[in-house]
């Protein structure tokens, strides 16, 4: 819904990486797995 | 000129090894020269391209065919060892061969030798091609086992270069994410201390507000 | 048993070829039989392991190193060829041999072979050696050939496997810094948009400051 959509937003970038918490191997590797074609 | 030196035994003699010596031009087919011996005598014969065809056509057969055949006979020795079977009558010099198939054997050929004069020449000029033929392939069999050793350090050395780039494909890799994440993590840290900042300066503000 | 079959030219006939077959049980030291043909005739003769001793002897030649000469003479029939000098009187059977450096030759060593009665025998089974010894080096060959094709094909293989990690690791470390500039500018957009609310919120609360 429109709120939850807003807290997402507000949390996460648009690669789903959050920007408060911090990242690690996983997460990093997760994020740029989701990243379909960086170029 | 090709040349080819192989063991055979007489039907008439079967203890006594005999060596067939076939050389030739160009083909087999254009003609070759025949040279049997036992080691003491030494009997010799012409055979002309015409007579192979001669040949060919009395046993109607495809001349190429029947060049294969004389091949499989007189040279290769394709085959189990009784496929063929040898005659020379010493006396007439008539040398004949037969192909022997499983309940049935036919004539493949057959030629006139002259017996040679000076037996021991032809036998030394035999021996002398024998020992070259080992030679040869000696010098042949260095230049492979060294071609060997050689493709064997290289095979080794790419191999080894692989598995560096594999290690090395691995290590930069964890090495570039450890670095991303000091990187991303400084700035996660710099945006929650703006958010804190910001969220007491609103405070602040709300405050403020409120007291005017 | 080893054996082994040189070329050799006596002085005596020095445009015949003359063969000479030298064969051994474990080491050349031990005692050999040592026979000689000229493609019609053979003789030969054993020389037994004392016998090498005493020529050492006479020599004054430490054994080992005598071997090593008469292997050299007789048998690898090393160095240029005018390096050795055979004498063999047929009618004595005597045999003997010398080194001929530069200017000076000293006799080697010396053996009395006994005529073969029945030399085609003799010949036909050097004959026999030399070609089994071709078919050997043959299929020598024809495996080292097979050896050499399928390191070949490994060495591609690998050479092929390591390019393609050297390129794999090339678009990795591309690819990551992409990725990693996407997200990490992501973090700096919210920086920067933090730090202008922030400026916007402070600047708001210093005029409201200043209306108080």
């Amino acid at each position: 819904c429109p709120s939850t959509k807003q807290h997402f937003a507000c949390e996460y970038d648009c690669y789903g990486d959050s920007y408060f918490v911090d990242t690690d191997l996983s997460q990093l590797k997760e994020v740029f797995s989701g990243i379909k074609n960086s170029s | 000129m090709e040349r080819k030196v192989s063991k055979i035994c007489l039907a008439s003699e079967p203890s006594v090894i005999h060596f067939l010596q076939v050389s030739w031009e160009k083909t087999l087919g254009s003609g070759f020269v025949i040279t049997l011996t036992d080691g003491h005598s030494a009997w010799t014969g012409t055979v002309s391209a015409s007579e192979i065809s001669q040949e060919a056509d009395d046993m109607a057969m495809e001349k190429e065919k029947y060049v294969d055949e004389l091949r499989k006979a007189l040279v290769s020795g394709a085959g189990p060892v009784d496929t063929y079977k040898f005659n020379f009558l010493k006396e007439s010099g008539h040398f004949s061969f037969e192909k022997c198939l499983k309940d049935v054997s036919f004539r493949l050929g057959s030629f006139n030798l002259e017996k040679v004069a000076s037996p021991a020449e032809v036998i030394r000029e035999l021996i002398c091609y024998c020992l070259d033929t080992v030679t040869e392939h000696q010098a042949k069999n260095e230049h492979l086992q060294k071609e060997n050793e050689r493709l064997l350090r290289d095979w080794k050395d790419a191999q080894g270069r692989f598995e560096k780039c594999v290690s090395a494909k691995e290590t930069l890799e964890t090495d570039l994410y450890e670095r991303f994440i000091l990187v991303l993590n400084e700035k996660k840290t710099k945006i929650r201390n703006l958010h804190k900042l910001l969220n007491e300066v609103q405070e602040l503000e709300k405050n403020t507000e409120h007291d005017r």
